[in-house]
């Protein structure tokens, strides 16, 4: 494979489509979003709205520094609170025909990027594992 | 840079080293790495034992997993277990002379690693953002 094929690969062939993507929803309460992250072991997941439309990411550690005060664990905050206030709505957002050297530049910074259409579907994720399990095969041969 | 100047780059110009690396002990209290995680923002540390050699891995995730029990978040685990009780051994490891495709190909599975010397010590930890950095630079020239 060539650098030009590498540059060239379509980043949808490596996405995870949306339907097998763990999200959740701006107006769920916190511990919503702590149950999901907690059974699916992800670190981070989408932010959808009801509309299905991202809106951003929640992290483990966004939740956390939300419910730990300076005295204890203040957890009746994980029913008290919602998504919306805790997440991080400042997210880089990949096109469908983002060319894959768009992709490497921003998940240098980023564990995922979320991937929408020009409508502002959201249509999935792409890990920093796809990029580099692609990248090992390309530069193996 | 071509593609065999890439397999030859020294992964030992990309690592963090380890007095840059936020750590817990095995012996440490899960309360303790619960703070060090939540302080530093990280999901995920290496542990060193007393003698300051590699044990294995301790995030977020696991620590969650541990203390959440069906019917409520079981808080006092935090400071009855200890690290070693919960934490992740089972982890690949670079050593310092390992090649950059190793390397690579170990970060698909694996959000940073463990680099070792031939003689057991801990040098440091190369994260997937430090792979992505440098591939990034490779691919735009
Ligand atoms: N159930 C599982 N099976 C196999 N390997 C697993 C796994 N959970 C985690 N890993 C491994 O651990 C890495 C870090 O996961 P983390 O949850 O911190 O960070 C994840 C998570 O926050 C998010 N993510 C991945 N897959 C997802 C999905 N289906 N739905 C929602 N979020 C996802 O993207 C981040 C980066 O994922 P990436 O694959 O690059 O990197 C993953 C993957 O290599
Ligand atoms: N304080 C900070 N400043 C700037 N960016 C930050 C940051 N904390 C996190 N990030 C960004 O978020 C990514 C995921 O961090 P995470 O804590 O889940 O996962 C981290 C963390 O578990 C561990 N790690 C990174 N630096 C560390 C350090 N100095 N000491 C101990 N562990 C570290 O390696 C994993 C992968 O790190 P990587 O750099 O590839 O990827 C990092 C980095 O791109």
């Amino acid at each position: 494979m060539t650098t030009e094929a590498v540059l060239k690969k379509d980043i949808m062939e490596l996405i995870i489509p949306a339907d097998m993507v763990a999200n959740v929803q701006t107006t769920n309460p916190l511990e919503h979003a702590l149950l999901v992250l907690v059974k699916t072991g992800y670190s981070a997941v989408p932010v959808l709205d009801t509309a299905y439309r991202l809106q951003g990411v929640i992290s483990k550690t966004m939740i956390l520094n939300d419910i730990l005060g300076i005295e204890r664990i203040e957890f009746e905050k994980l029913s008290e609170r919602k998504v919306e206030e805790v997440m991080n709505r400042d997210i880089p957002v990949l096109k469908v025909d983002d060319d894959f050297l768009t992709a490497i530049k921003l998940a240098i910074d980023q564990t995922f990027l979320c991937v929408e259409d020009h409508e502002g579907n959201f249509k999935g994720i792409l890990p920093r594992s796809a990029i580099l399990k692609f990248l090992n095969h390309y530069l193996r041969d």
